[in-house]
């Protein structure tokens, strides 16, 4: 997850 | 219909003018725009019926699988009935096919305006773009997958909210067909992968982050 770390974080944010 | 209500409007792109090179100016330019779309893309992935009921694992290994298929839908589609067999990345970012030789993406071109001749012989609809682009996130084989099942029901009810759609237009071979046409759309995606990532390592053009963890993703 680290590596992909910004995708991760736009998952993560609420739409 | 909720596909279409969830379809973002098309970016322009803002044309680099960092350099003197003509074709590196054309790569920065598209490398920016691909980037933006991609930001796009994850939030409208997320707007996909099901999408958001998938383990936070899968939701990134379909996105990291299936990202490249899914913004190549949407060119294809606008480069369709492009008169001088273009192709159309945003309406004021169009690459024939000596800019795109020029630019290291010969091959990408190839594969694109095969597909572009393909949704143009089939007449796609709107409705039937915004399904592909879902189905090819949907069935990007991400391997290995979380939670298989979900995949599966995620990818069951795509199919049949497309079939519902094709058997009220009373098309029953349109379903099939459509989804003949995806391994055309994951070749040119391999294509257009492969290209950007040599891009970037043997020619040293800078990329944004998200893109190339994406493409990483895929290396």
């Amino acid at each position: 997850k680290e590596k992909h770390k910004i995708l991760h974080q736009l998952l993560q944010n609420s739409t | 219909s909720h596909l279409l209500l969830t379809e973002p409007a098309p970016l322009e792109a803002n044309h680099d003018d960092s350099t003197d090179d003509g074709s590196l100016r054309t790569v920065l330019t598209l490398c920016d725009l691909l980037n933006r779309e991609l930001l796009l893309l994850i939030g409208w992935a997320k707007q996909i019926p099901g999408f958001s009921g998938l383990s936070l694992v899968d939701q990134m290994s379909l996105l990291q699988s299936g990202w490249m298929e899914a913004l190549l839908v949407g060119v294809a589609w606008r480069s369709q009935s492009s008169a001088g067999e273009e192709l159309v990345f945003a309406d004021n970012l169009r690459l024939d096919a000596a800019q795109c030789r020029a630019a290291g993406l010969a091959e990408l071109y190839e594969a694109l305006r095969h597909l572009a001749a393909k949704y143009q012989a089939m007449k796609l609809s709107p409705e039937e773009v915004v399904a592909l682009k879902a189905m090819a996130l949907a069935n990007s084989d991400a391997d290995p997958v979380d939670c298989p099942d979900s995949v599966q029901r995620f990818q069951d009810w795509l199919h049949e909210a497309l079939q519902e759609y094709e058997s009220s237009r009373r098309e029953q071979h349109r379903t099939g067909r459509l989804l003949m046409s995806l391994p055309l759309l994951r070749q040119a995606a391999g294509r257009a992968v492969q290209a950007f990532l040599r891009l970037h390592r043997h020619s040293s053009v800078p990329l944004h982050k998200l893109l190339l963890e994406m493409l990483d993703a895929k290396a």
